[in-house]
């Protein structure tokens, strides 16, 4: 089951964390320890990597209109560069003692603290873009709230044209982020409350037509048209509610599921 | 600029994994 919720954090970290979890083995088994090589350069490496990474938090932060993200990041950037230095203090205790057991503790800890800090720090990230997403499918909720109350072809037509944008948006940002899921039931359900926004769209709309049409001929029939245009407004709300609840989860869990 | 950083991670990424791949060569003698 994927330890990552998506494929782009996963194809960094996974290999990390596979290398992390190896080298703690090894160190386990191998206490007495051989001489370690001089690690300055693939230390200096991570450094400068970090040094880059943090520059671009800092920005990302900075320009940020997101207040969970400018809360969340710091503590994340701040984990990574405090696992850079420990490296960096391992590497040169290893240049007096290539022996040294505290300095190999302290690349175990360092090596940890990157993955954990980068870990941490990309999932901030995701979970911002995740928000903006939300973000567009609680503009169409909005409007599908004033559906009821559109009751000539000209608010109709205005409606739509502020109506069309948004779900088009929803449906382009939502489409790709289902393809970037590494849990297939999640990627499953948005493909599936998506497909049905897109059904219900059009037939909500006619089921406004009509009920603008009969209301304004003063025939019979208007609350059943009411009560048909609801019942659509209702399902598509509904379907996107559930596309808002998954778009959050960053775990799978089969019982929960079954 | 999202992409930016997806693309500093990768980069440490790769270069914690070299760092870890230089301490178990040794290790794994």
């Amino acid at each position: 089951m994927p330890v990552f919720h998506t494929k782009t954090i996963e194809g960094i970290l996974e290999p990390v964390a596979q290398q992390v979890s190896r080298l703690v083995i090894l160190h386990e088994e191998a206490e007495d320890g051989n001489a370690m090589p001089d690690l300055e350069r693939p230390v200096q490496a991570v450094s400068c990597a970090v040094a880059n990474l943090v520059k671009v938090g800092k920005e990302t932060i900075n320009s940020s209109d997101d207040p969970i993200l400018k809360q969340d990041m710091p503590a994340a950037l701040y984990r990574v560069e405090g696992a850079s230095k420990l490296l960096e203090e391992a590497s040169g205790m290893l240049k007096v003692d290539p022996y040294s057991g505290p300095a190999r503790k302290k690349l175990i800890e360092g090596s940890r603290g990157i993955l954990q800090g980068t870990s941490s720090l990309l999932l901030c990230f995701d979970e911002s873009e995740v928000r903006k997403i939300i973000r567009e499918c609680k503009k169409v909720l909005d409007y599908l709230a004033v559906a009821e109350v559109i009751e000539t072809m000209e608010d109709l037509v205005q409606f739509l044209k502020d109506l069309s944008p948004c779900l088009s948006k929803v449906s382009r940002e939502v489409g790709s982020r289902e393809k970037e899921l590494t849990h297939q039931v999640h990627r499953e359900i948005l493909v599936r409350c998506l497909d049905q926004v897109k059904t219900l769209a059009p037939i909500l709309i006619c089921s406004m037509k009509i009920f603008i049409h009969i209301i304004s001929q003063g025939g019979k029939g208007a609350e059943e048209a009411a009560e048909n245009r609801n019942y659509l407004t209702s399902r598509m709300t509904d379907e996107l509610h559930e596309i808002i609840r998954v778009l959050q989860l960053t775990t799978y869990d089969e019982d929960e599921w079954d | 600029d999202a992409g930016e950083m997806v693309r500093q991670a990768r980069v440490l990424g790769q270069a914690t994994a070299q760092l870890i791949q230089a301490i178990k060569g040794e290790a794994d003698k």
